[in-house]
């Protein structure tokens, strides 16, 4: 027999169960129940545009000098080497000339595995030399960049819990870097998310927003059965562009983010 | 936030007299509310809070004059009880043992495949690389293995020859543990869990460990129940704890898999192993 009394609404138990399922978290959920209650039409309809409004945050490319700096950054484990080799070929395919580095000076085998990928592409990487820390890595690659008049240059960093302090000013000091050898902020601070984080997602995007000012969000892993819902708080609450999602682990399972598509999968 | 609301539960709930069906219902939307925050799977949810539901009917908390407090209790007790009650010890022979790391991607084998190394150093333990298929794999759990100064075997082509060199050698060279780092896959890779059904029925290993993200949300039930279904999950370790993921992914791990989970990742270093303690988990995911 039905359990009663312990949710947001009786009557709509199966789109609270839905919405919960995909990582939306109670807050919002309660919040979008309550207003589908007030909705005299179709329900669900009217909660799949709810979230196409919530997602649909406008993203605008930027350039502010040659190269274009775009810097990859997030938790551990969540993504960030492979999505770099994603968005070189990406960009490159796109008629642009792209230069990778690897900032990781900290992890085993980053350096390596990032290059593997700078090798299927054909593409020129900027490995840290020995004793270099990321800030002295980045400086490097953005010198090499400009003067061989690279169009984007794309900055792999070390995997960090946003409650590591000292690593999160450790970002700080690239990005003091980068604003100092180009004049300007880079174009793009990518947070890297994995699709089936919980509601820590949220803080992520709270401290590596608040402390470093990200300009956008890739979600990964989405060719799983997670379902990446954490994008909605986090969407509804820092305005945060969703620029790509990362649906596999080969070279050409990057593609631009779709509010539709995204919210059509949730109710699957 | 979670821990603003148990607070406020706490008080709300101290301060009843006698529960009314109201009052318990009132608790129980709390509870569901504060279980789900902390990333504990919306079925396994309802489960925990039919059987919560029958504790504060009974008759000891129907009759107490401080129900609110027996509530509070129940609550822990309950969680700790779901989540194994005591740590749980692998049991290593003196002989030969295996062990098998598997589990979604980046959640954090390699790295505890070599943490793992370092807790059971008396052993004299060989780690096997037996990721063909991310770059650079092998050379990580390379070099963890000379950080921790144990033996190594690089990976082959294919893992089923990797495995056989590996406990050829782990026979010779007298090493008590093996342990194998696979390359992450999906639960619901067909091919990938064909191929790691294989790898464990070929080399039958004394435990087959689940290695899980621990800020993993809703998802945690399905990698459980899929590689329980199709792997069999004799034991589970859960990583990135020393972030601040409330870590109810444990929760809804054991009540799926009931496996016992042994260790959490507590670091990115080679000691950030620790034993795994219900009633420590139980206080962090009450907040
Ligand atoms: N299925 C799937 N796997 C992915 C995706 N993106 C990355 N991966 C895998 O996730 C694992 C971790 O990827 P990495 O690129 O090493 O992650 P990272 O964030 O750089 O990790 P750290 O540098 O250690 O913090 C690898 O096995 C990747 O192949 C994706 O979109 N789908
Ligand atoms: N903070 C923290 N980081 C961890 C922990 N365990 C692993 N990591 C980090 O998580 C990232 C991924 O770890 P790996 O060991 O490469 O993960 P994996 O499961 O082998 O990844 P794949 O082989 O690509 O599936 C690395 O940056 C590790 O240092 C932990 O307990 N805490
Ligand atoms: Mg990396
Ligand atoms: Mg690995």
């Amino acid at each position: 027999e039905k359990f009663r009394g312990i949710f947001f609404s009786d009557n709509l138990e199966e789109l609270e169960e839905i919405l919960l399922s995909a990582d939306i978290g109670t807050q919002l959920t309660q919040k979008l129940i309550e207003e589908c209650k007030k909705f005299s039409g179709d329900k669900k309809e009217f909660l799949k545009e709810k979230l196409i409004n919530i997602l649909s945050i406008p993203y605008k490319e930027r350039f502010f000098s040659s190269p274009k700096v775009i810097l990859v950054v997030g938790v551990n484990g969540s993504g960030k080497t492979t999505t770099v080799g994603k968005l070189a070929y990406y960009y490159k395919i796109n008629h642009n000339d792209v230069i990778i580095a690897s900032a990781d000076t900290y992890r085993d085998a980053a350096t390596e595995q990032l290059k593997i990928w700078a090798e299927k592409i054909n593409t020129e990487i900027v490995l840290s030399q020995k004793g270099q820390d990321s800030a002295a890595v980045v400086f490097d690659a953005i010198q090499s960049a400009q003067k061989r008049k690279k169009d984007i240059l794309l900055i792999d960093t070390a995997g960090r819990l946003h409650t590591r302090k000292e690593l999160i000013e450790e970002l700080k000091k690239i990005i003091r870097v980068i604003n100092k050898i180009k004049k300007s902020k880079p174009e793009e601070i990518f947070l890297i998310i994995d699709a089936t984080v919980g509601q820590n997602g949220i803080e992520q995007a709270k401290v590596f927003k608040d402390e470093i000012d990200i300009t956008g969000i890739i979600i990964t892993k989405l060719d799983g059965t997670a379902k990446g819902g954490i994008l909605i708080p986090i969407a509804y609450e820092f305005k945060l562009p969703i620029c790509y999602i990362g649906c596999g682990e080969n070279i050409d399972d990057l593609i631009p983010f779709s509010p539709e598509d995204f919210v059509k999968a949730i109710f699957e | 936030i979670i821990a603003d609301r148990f607070i406020k539960l706490q008080r709300k709930i101290l301060g009843y007299g006698r529960l009314s069906q109201k009052e318990i219902s009132d608790t129980l939307r709390e509870i569901r509310i504060l279980l789900l925050d902390a990333d504990v799977n919306y079925k396994v949810v309802g489960e925990f809070l039919r059987s919560l539901e029958e504790k504060l009917k009974s008759e000891k908390i129907a009759s107490s004059l401080k129900p609110g407090e027996l509530v509070i209790v129940e609550l822990y007790k309950e969680i700790v009880k779901l989540l194994g009650e005591k740590p749980t010890k692998l049991n290593l022979t003196n002989q030969f043992n295996i062990l098998c790391l598997f589990g979604l991607q980046g959640t954090g084998k390699t790295t505890t495949a070599a943490k793992l190394a370092y807790y059971y150093k008396e052993k004299k333990p060989l780690l096997v690389a037996c990721d063909p298929k991310r770059p650079a794999a092998s050379l990580q759990l390379q070099k963890l293995a000379e950080r921790v100064k144990v033996d190594f075997i690089p990976v082959k082509e294919d893992i089923f020859t990797t495995a056989k060199v590996a406990l050829e050698f782990a026979k010779k060279n007298n090493n008590q543990l093996v342990l194998f780092d696979t390359a992450g896959r999906l639960h619901i890779d067909e091919e990938l869990m064909k191929e790691l059904k294989e790898f464990k029925e070929k080399i039958k290993p004394n435990y087959n460990l689940l290695v899980v993200d621990g800020m993993v949300g809703q998802d945690a039930v399905n990698q459980a129940k899929e590689f329980n279904e199709k792997i069999g999950i004799d034991g589970v370790i859960i990583t990135k704890m020393d972030g601040d993921a409330k870590g109810g992914a444990c929760l809804s791990i054991r009540a799926v898999s009931k496996a016992p989970i042994i260790f959490i990742g507590i670091g990115e270093k080679i000691d950030d192993l620790q034993e795994f303690h219900p009633d420590r988990i139980a206080s962090r995911i009450l907040g």
